[in-house]
């Protein structure tokens, strides 16, 4: 995505093929544009219709050289065409150098794979530098158009901005009554919600809960609702915990007697790894939270009423534990969902409640919702 | 004339991947002073991170690879930072 993650607030947008090339016949310009939208449409929950006068929000034009942009085109080969991120006026417009050959084959420069490409972009996708993705910024000649697909990379980054298609992958319609509710959109500000895990990730703070999570920036007020499977397909759903680990630019996710390791968008090669690894008796089947604290390069590990401290440097199980989470963090009910370090306290979340807890002071300081953190 | 040839050539080269590394790659249009050497640091940062996006060999001179995907056509958004 483009820097920012410009996207549009809407699934509904509108696309007005401005002017023609005369290199095709008009009804083959429509066909290709409709068919690259579709590529999109079938992916997403993006739907498209046709505007023949005014501003529409996809703006589609052939020009030549110098176009009222600053961004001139080059005469033939070299720049095919471009186009601008979501967003009102200019942006979302897609241009196409008439200097081209336009073709419905390979033999020219071919309109349906560049206007795909260009219309990604319309939609927020920036370059891919994978060879077998669309947005790839080096045009494929070779490109096979009878069997042509998106790349999961392209299905990836789209799906991260819009979601999937309601139906995608094709799934029989059931009833909403027997539709199991993980797989329906949590409610953000339902007063009784709860969550599995929570994490930082560079900067940000992660809520995880059933097959989705929120993404809270600092930089924002409103929370972000993913699928885990649009930035993670690996990773399971309702998970135990996460953590990350800053110095490593890790985060360190727990389900069961699992826990996988993720960098970015990347889950890392050699996961997932048993619990026991970290040096958990074999008595713990998984754990239920998990913090670690940068400064102190301690990663503590909640299990029903009991705590276990591993620590970062020397990378093992602290001696003389598991001590009773009651003992050290009074106040604090067990079973803890997740935990969350910020403003110097920790967060202990706890069904649809969460306990500012003081070290310092060693006590609760505050009581709030779960959900507090969502800006309900 | 064959130096004046070679010259010229290198000359193209250079040209070449400096439009390039300013249009797709944010190589500033100030560092232009130090940039007509294809060895300065800037340049050869850039011609790294280039090969690395495009999947070529990461050598930071400008082989004949990395020369052949420079001249096929492409999509003019850059492919870092972008319109400004």
């Amino acid at each position: 995505t483009f820097p920012g993650m410009p996207k549009w607030r809407k699934t509904h947008l509108t696309y007005r093929i401005v002017n023609y090339t005369l290199d095709l016949p008009k009804d083959a310009v429509d066909s290709a544009i409709e068919k690259a939208l579709k590529v999109w449409e079938e992916v997403t929950p993006l739907t498209f219709s046709r505007l023949y006068e005014g501003e529409a929000d996809i703006m589609i034009s052939f020009a030549v050289r110098e176009h009222g942009d600053f961004y001139p085109f080059d005469g033939p080969g070299k720049v095919l065409a471009h186009a601008y991120a979501p967003g009102p006026g200019i942006n979302g417009d897609a241009h196409f150098d008439d200097d081209e050959q336009w073709t419905k084959d390979t033999t020219g420069t071919n309109l349906f794979l560049v206007a795909a490409h260009e219309l990604g972009h319309t939609l927020g996708l920036f370059h891919s530098d994978n060879t077998e993705a669309l947005m790839y910024p080096v045009y494929n000649p070779l490109t096979d158009l009878t069997r042509f697909h998106l790349s999961q990379d392209d299905v990836n980054g789209i799906q991260s901005l819009y979601g999937p298609h309601p139906g995608y992958p094709e799934k029989p319609l059931v009833p909403k009554e027997t539709v199991p509710p993980e797989t329906e959109t949590p409610a953000t500000c339902d007063s009784a919600l709860s969550f599995d895990a929570i994490s930082t990730l560079r900067g940000e703070i992660l809520f995880f809960k059933d097959r989705h999570f929120w993404r809270k920036s600092l930089r924002k007020l409103e929370p972000e609702l993913y699928l885990i499977s649009s930035f993670w397909p690996s990773l399971p759903s309702g998970m135990d915990a996460a953590y990350e680990v800053t110095s490593k630019d890790l985060v360190f996710i727990f389900k069961g007697n699992q826990f996988w390791a993720i960098r970015g968008n990347e889950v890392q090669a050699g996961y997932p790894r048993g619990i026991h690894t970290l040096g958990f008796p074999p008595t713990v089947r998984k754990i239920d939270a998990a913090i670690s604290d940068k400064e102190k390069k301690k990663t503590y590990f909640f299990v029903e009423d009991k705590y276990w401290r591993f620590d970062e440097n020397s990378q093992s199980m602290e001696q003389g534990f598991p001590r009773l989470i009651a003992d050290d963090f009074p106040g604090v009910k067990p079973k803890v969902d997740a935990v969350l370090q910020a403003f110097g306290f920790f967060y202990f979340f706890s069904g649809s409640s969460q306990f500012e807890f003081d070290p310092n002071a060693r006590m609760v300081t505050n009581i709030l919702k779960s959900n507090s953190w969502l800006h309900c | 004339y064959p130096l004046d040839r070679a010259a010229r050539d290198e000359d193209a080269r250079m040209d070449l991947v400096q439009q390039y590394l300013e249009n797709y790659y944010n190589l500033k249009k100030d560092a232009k002073q130090f940039v007509r050497r294809k060895d300065s640091s800037p340049v050869v940062k850039k011609i790294q991170e280039m090969q690395k996006f495009l999947g070529l060999e990461v050598t930071g001179k400008l082989d004949s690879d990395t020369l052949e995907v420079m001249r096929k056509p492409r999509c003019g958004v850059p492919d870092v930072g972008h319109f400004n």
